[in-house]
């Protein structure tokens, strides 16, 4: 039996739930920013596994990283680090800072949807769909009432 | 079964990409009806089946609310011809490709044009729930996806990759409807009739104010439309049965508020027949103070008037009622209980277009004296046709009177006015 204590069940919790891993260093921040689309375009196709999540090999990028002495190891070809650090923050409304302080990691560490933010549906074919900010001269005034529930 | 499962995807996939069509770079459906289902296998564990069905219920009929597609669920077709299927797992899941992560982080995921995966491990709850991650909101984050929209890094949407607990009653607010709109367009026309509710109240204060609601009817159900937010109420359309009781349910042809010094009368018209309306008491007169029963024939009431008509409205100025049928108008003065002078008229003459050959002509749909924009609208389809008023003839007397500026969609002035699917009105 799953765990619950309240009559209606919601404070349920998973009896064996396995945690997710939380973003904590730059290892794992730039699997999290690949694994998103932010270094570069993921191929978000159902049948299409590996493209998903191209960092996932840490021992590979661990030694990478005792090999160039860096602290963070840059995939070839792809944006730097810090850049694509930045083009996050700057979305999530965080301090553009280009460092992994520790309100970027908490950004990365919320739950979220699983859908890359910057992908496409077919390699060569589309260009990379990114995310979209407002068009805030298209908006007509609107009444000043607060939403109300249907 | 790898390899089966692999080719059902496959043919599945084939099948929906000659479906759809590439539009500016997305994959939007080409269909006004998705069917969507349940995984059997990907059930919640933590939710009934009932509240998953009503959550995803309601999550497709938001969307139907602002677009003009509708959603069906069906459990009975094939499963190739489903277009969207929902359902829980844990890790590794339900064939897909994509393995969640335990609970935290990774809640949900979904695929163009495919399906909706949960996230089993995540504690989801009803919306009656303060608790928990709601699944009602992720799963319209995730029909988003489906539909073809993706990420947006803007307060406020519903497709901002992060999960924002709920507060009480969010919606898709305006730039979230425009973007599903640019790849599905936008609802459109026609209506059976449109006008404005006016009515006395007391305020908080006591002191008696005139308000007023705006309200769409087509067929059988009615939206309500909040003018000062550029939108129609939250969860409508609703059944004109239920909100309007004692007139018929379906195909109003007219909605006409006779209101002058000494009288404040609403009749609805259909057919050979109308009715009056008690606002009071929220129901149509079987027999009213002067004794009259309803429904009562439109050539008792309005002697000389035509039936069925197209549209009608009250021109307070005048003290007539305009009633439009085919190709002419008739003015009635409740005064004398007659038709006016003159009257019938072509509708071409008495409303000359402003513009040559661009007129409505006959056969309306409605004719609509709106109160926010002090004009009358002339609807037919998916038009209107703005009557010019004396405020626009004192900035330009060389216009004609009652002249009829170029068509415009309705859906540029009034905007969402959508159908959901027959088996969503009541969720």
């Amino acid at each position: 039996e799953k765990l619950f204590y309240r009559r209606d069940h919601s404070d349920l919790q998973s009896s064996n739930f396995q945690q997710a891993e939380l973003v904590t260093d730059v290892i794992s921040a730039q699997q999290y920013l690949a694994k998103y689309g932010w270094t570069e375009p993921v191929i978000w196709d159902e049948t299409q596994a590996s493209n998903s999540e191209p960092l996932k090999d840490t021992s590979l990028m661990e030694e990478a990283v005792r090999s160039t002495g860096k602290r963070s190891a840059e995939p070839t070809n792809s944006p730097p680090f810090v850049e694509v650090l930045k083009k996050f923050q700057k979305l999530n409304n965080l301090p553009t800072t280009g460092r992994l302080d520790d309100a970027t990691i908490n950004a990365m560490n919320k739950p979220r949807c699983g859908v890359p933010d910057n992908q496409v549906s077919k390699p060569s074919q589309e260009k990379p769909s990114f995310p979209r900010t407002p068009n805030k001269g298209t908006m007509p005034s609107q009444g000043a009432d607060a939403p109300k529930t249907r | 079964r790898k390899r089966f499962l692999d080719l059902l995807m496959n043919s599945e996939k084939n099948r929906k990409e000659q479906e759809a069509f590439q539009n500016s770079g997305g994959r939007v459906f080409n269909k006004k009806l998705l069917k969507w289902r349940m995984i059997g296998e990907g059930y919640s564990s933590q939710l009934s089946i009932n509240e998953q069905r009503y959550v995803f219920r309601l999550a497709f009929r938001m969307w139907s609310e602002v677009m003009p597609v509708d959603f069906e669920e069906d459990n009975t077709s094939p499963l190739s011809q489903i277009d969207i299927k929902l359902g829980f797992g844990r890790g590794r899941h339900l064939g897909c490709s994509r393995a969640f992560d335990g609970s935290g982080q990774e809640f949900a995921h979904a695929w163009f044009l495919g399906d909706i995966h949960f996230d089993d491990d995540e504690h989801f709850t009803a919306p009656s729930s303060d608790n928990g991650i709601s699944l009602l909101k992720v799963a319209v984050h995730e029909i988003g996806h489906v539909l073809g929209l993706s990420h947006i890094h803007r307060t406020g949407s519903i497709m901002q990759p992060n999960y924002i607990p709920q507060e009480s009653g969010f919606e898709l607010d305006w730039s979230d409807r425009r973007a599903v709109q640019s790849l599905y367009g936008s609802c459109e026309g026609p209506f059976d009739t449109v006008f404005d509710w006016v009515r006395k109240e007391r305020n908080q204060f006591g002191e008696m104010v005139v308000r007023y609601n705006t309200y769409f009817f087509r067929n059988s159900w009615y939206w309500m439309y909040e003018n000062r937010n550029n939108r129609t109420r939250y969860g409508d359309p609703l059944a004109v049965s239920n909100g309007w009781q004692g007139i018929p349910t379906q195909n109003i042809d007219a909605f006409v508020h006779v209101w002058t010094w000494t009288r404040d009368d609403c009749y609805f018209f259909k057919g050979t027949q109308y009715w009056r309306y008690d606002g009071e008491n929220d129901k149509a007169y079987a027999v009213d103070a002067q004794g009259r029963t309803y429904p009562r024939l439109i050539s008792e009431g309005f002697p000389g008037i035509p039936s069925p008509i197209n549209a009608a409205y009250f021109d307070r100025r005048t003290q007539h009622i305009l009633f439009f049928k085919d190709f002419q108008v008739y003015a009635f003065d409740i005064v004398r209980n007659r038709i006016a002078p003159n009257f019938p008229k072509r509708i071409v003459d008495f409303f000359p277009a402003v513009i040559k050959n661009n007129h409505p002509m006959g056969h309306l749909d409605a004719a609509y004296y709106s109160y926010t924009h002090n004009t009358l609208f002339l609807f037919k389809g998916k038009d209107f046709w703005k009557v010019l008023s004396d405020k626009d003839r004192r900035s330009n007397p060389s216009l004609p009177q009652n002249g009829v500026l170029p068509r415009r969609a309705i859906a540029e002035q009034w905007f969402d006015i959508c159908n959901v699917h027959t088996t969503l009105l009541r969720l």
